[in-house]
């Protein structure tokens, strides 16, 4: 059986909104030593989800047996937009279960809402990703990546990333103009989490796909800081951390023809 | 224009 109640419902309803518009199916996989773990690819084959939500997410977490959850998220979307983000939600199944169990206990009322959500089997296929060392890696605000993610769309189908030791660089180039931000590092030692930090094994330069970068910054209300780690001709990571887990996105680049 | 890439260029389906 599964047991998993979350301190606020705030957290589960922020990571579905993350990553439905960019997988409409996947597995939910449940063990008492993960947690629940997801990978789920996007129907072009484009960007990667990786959820870790870690037992310490959650205020309470048991799960006997490993269980797989295969669950439609606009669906299950659905059903969490009918709690309130700060109410108590547990999620509860059985061990073979078709159907997951969602209750949401109003903390200062006696309001207690339960539904229900029918699973289904998902045959989906899992990449092997491999822990690799990166060229570089910026830790910046996510709302700012956000901002430059979605602004720059509007110019251009493609962002490149320029990463040097000295600053990283949003470039776009589209019919009617083209655009360019910079960004130095910088420390802020009241704000950390406004610092933006760059590590560098050696410059960088990719290009990706506009509309992927602003399915990725849906991530933004999990964390304030976004991590994205680039290598030379490889997938970028972009991580936001949960209290403990992560949501990580892996985004194919785009070469020159 | 650059061509996008698909994640089974770099990772193998397991």
């Amino acid at each position: 059986m599964l047991e998993g109640k979350f301190e606020e419902a705030s957290l589960l309803k922020k990571v579905i909104e993350s990553i439905k518009d960019s997988v409409k199916l996947c597995n939910f996989n449940c063990s008492q030593s993960k947690g629940i773990t997801v990978q789920a690819i996007d129907d072009s084959r484009v960007l990667l989800i990786a959820l870790k939500i870690d037992s310490g997410s959650f205020q309470e977490f048991r799960c006997d047996r490993d269980l797989v959850l295969g669950l439609d998220l606009e669906s299950l979307s659905k059903i969490l937009k009918q709690g309130n983000n700060e109410d108590y939600l547990t999620i509860i199944a059985e061990d073979s279960p078709d159907s997951l169990l969602v209750v949401f206990e109003d903390k200062k009322k006696d309001r207690i809402s339960e539904f229900s959500l029918k699973l289904m089997d998902i045959d989906s296929d899992v990449l092997t990703i491999d822990d690799m060392e990166h060229d570089c890696s910026i830790t910046m605000p996510a709302y700012e990546f956000a901002k430059i993610a979605r602004d720059m769309k509007t110019l251009s189908e493609s962002l490149q990333i320029i990463i040097t030791k000295d600053s990283v660089k949003f470039n776009a180039e589209g019919q009617i103009g083209s655009g360019s931000i910079i960004l130095k590092p910088h420390t802020d030692m009241e704000k950390p989490d406004e610092s933006i930090k760059i590590e560098l094994n050696q410059p960088v330069v990719l290009t990706f796909g506009a509309k992927y970068l602003n399915d990725i910054v849906k991530a933004t209300a999990l964390s304030s800081t976004v991590t994205i780690k680039l290598t030379d001709k490889a997938p970028a990571l972009f991580e936001y951390r949960l209290p403990s887990g992560y949501l990580r996105y892996y985004l194919a680049p785009k070469f020159d023809d | 224009t650059p061509i996008q890439n698909d994640l089974t260029e770099f990772y193998n389906v397991a």
